[in-house]
């Protein structure tokens, strides 16, 4: 995945079963973002695969004041990176087990 | 625990903690 400045990472294994999974948010890079980071430090927060939208948590973390406006693509799109690697991951093992 | 708890108004809970030091120095 491109490299946002913002990393995702899981906050637990993955058992490939649930579709609600806890996620990890941080700034590795504030020169990234449009807007000063208000070193908040890591945000963990749970996101449903099937029934989310990365967008939509972004604007949650805006509207919480995580993160200024103008900053929610960079934020949407590295949770929606990652995301596309934890279904990616799923697909795959599936397909092996199959 | 320094972890603090914010609510968003959609009932999300996002729990704030400071980054692994190694984490950051894992790059």
């Amino acid at each position: 995945a491109e490299n946002t400045g913002v990393r995702v990472e899981l906050a637990e294994e993955d058992d490939g079963k649930k579709s609600s999974i806890a996620l990890k948010l941080w700034v590795e890079d504030p020169k990234k973002l449009k807007t000063k980071y208000k070193d908040n430090g890591a945000i963990e927060f749970t996101f449903d695969l099937e029934n989310e939208v990365p967008e939509d948590v972004a604007q949650e973390m805006i509207e919480s004041g995580f993160f200024h406006e103008s900053d929610i693509k960079i934020v949407g799109k590295s949770i929606k990176d990652r995301v596309a690697l934890i279904k990616w991951k799923r697909e795959r093992t599936v397909l092996l087990q199959v | 625990s320094s972890a603090a708890q914010v609510v968003h108004s959609a009932g999300r809970r996002f729990i704030v903690s400071p980054v692994p030091e190694a984490r950051l120095k894992d790059q």
